[in-house]
């Protein structure tokens, strides 16, 4: 039975897609089956591997609405046991069209539970909102991973996002946990990098990832060329860390 | 009669509140009356300025369900031109809420007109998403200004936000117009910056700003004691960067 693991920040830019598309990349080369579902409409975990909207045959929005299958929508992706469920711009409309749906917040719960005897991991990247789409995400999840940049404003906003699953874990899914939470976009010279990790670490204890990633060009060079940085740059330290993060999930989880 | 600016782009963490904060406490200290509106459910913007929970009388959420006048809400800023609208978490609640008003995208619109006689400038802070509320925003909007982080998921994303300005042009706001793109987080050293910089002065012309926002740490520091970068180290390179903002938007729009 695969794990499902969704990626959830609702401030922006703090690396949820950055470790959706190079974390999956990562266990996927460690030889285990992984699922990346992108529910953001922007599809940036879509076009980080380089589709172009004419090679997709159907997107989550569609999963979601009901007009196509999981099996219609999984695409191949570079790395043999990386498969992803793609989504655009169409995802817009679904927060609105979505609410008037019954049992609204338990709609990708129901359309994703037959993958997972498919997968070892099932990875949602989300969007930066605790919209619908988020909450959808994490009521289908066993665990969600909360990156947070080196900054103040995504420390500042942690609570809200802890509030959230706190409500989810009460009303729609008591199994949700904590897989961790991951710094991102680390620069050691820098006096704020160090203040907001200390500030986690002391906040989160072991619920922090030892592993942290630190700021790597290469990592935002990579999607440019649609490929995660495993393959774009095997040797930066990026693709280090990420590997680190695999290894390291892999050891919580008791899995080989 | 004042004008009144979005600052609006879907991708996260591109710049977006750190614009608003500093652009307009620039202007402020240039002798122009400013308001500055946080229709972020994250509500950055307002704790960008040190504002906590309990001195906020009321926020933008009250404003738009009509439980709270303008006058009300307002708060006063460190800088004497500047007051703000603040938000908070309750804005999440208001895009649902929003969806079965009448003229749902116009509500807005319809709060803020009557400011536009107190201030020269009225900037509005987005969150990042194309849903209502910055629906709300265009709409009520004169012009939009876009931040792009010299990355390439910010390019990639530019085109969902353009096709939603030319929409909202069609329907909802006819006059409304681009004041510029801008450059923000740009760092010389790096061949990507580079890249999407010329990617941007290639496709905007002299619709992207002359002015560019460099990468600099004390952007990043400001916000977490409460003020705008102008307050906090006034010599450094990015409050320089957006005194020079606001000197290109001041000519730009022949207003001294
Ligand atoms: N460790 C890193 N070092 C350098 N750049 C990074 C790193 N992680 C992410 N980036 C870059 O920072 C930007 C933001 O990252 P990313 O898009 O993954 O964040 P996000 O949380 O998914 O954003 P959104 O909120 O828009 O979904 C991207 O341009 C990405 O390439
Ligand atoms: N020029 C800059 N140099 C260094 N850091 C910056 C710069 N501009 C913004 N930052 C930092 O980058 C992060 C993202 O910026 P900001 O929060 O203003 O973006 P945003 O677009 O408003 O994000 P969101 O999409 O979550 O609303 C913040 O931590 C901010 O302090
Ligand atoms: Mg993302
Ligand atoms: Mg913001």
């Amino acid at each position: 039975m695969g794990k499902i693991i969704a990626i959830a920040n609702q401030k922006g830019g703090v690396g949820k897609t950055t470790t959706a598309i190079n974390l999956s990349a990562s266990l996927a080369t460690n030889g285990l089956s992984v699922l990346l579902i992108d529910i953001d409409p922007q599809g940036n975990a879509t076009n980080g591997f380089g589709f172009s909207h004419t090679q997709i045959k159907g997107t989550i929005y569609e999963i979601l609405i009901g007009t196509t299958t999981f099996e219609e929508a999984i695409l191949d992706t570079e790395i043999q046991n990386l498969k992803i469920i793609p989504s655009n711009i169409n995802l817009v409309g679904a927060e609105i069209e979505l609410v008037s749906f019954n049992n609204r917040e338990k709609i990708l719960k129901s359309k994703i539970q037959s993958a997972r005897e498919n997968f070892d991991f099932i990875f949602i990247d989300c969007p930066p909102s605790l919209g619908l789409l988020t909450v959808n995400a994490l009521t289908s999840a066993d665990s969600v991973i909360i990156p947070v940049q080196c900054e103040y404003y995504a420390l500042e906003g942690l609570s809200k996002l802890l509030n959230t699953i706190h409500m989810v874990r009460i009303s729609l899914n008591p199994d949700l946990t904590i897989e961790g939470v991951l710094l991102t976009m680390f620069d050691s010279r820098l006096r704020l990098s160090n203040q907001v990790a200390q500030e986690i670490w002391n906040l989160f204890g072991n619920k922090a990832f030892k592993t942290v990633i630190n700021r790597n060009v290469r990592l935002s060079e990579a999607p440019s060329h649609g490929k995660p940085v495993i393959l774009y740059d095997p040797t930066s330290i990026g693709c280090r860390n990420y590997l680190e993060l695999a290894r390291e999930i892999l050891d919580r989880n008791n899995k080989q």
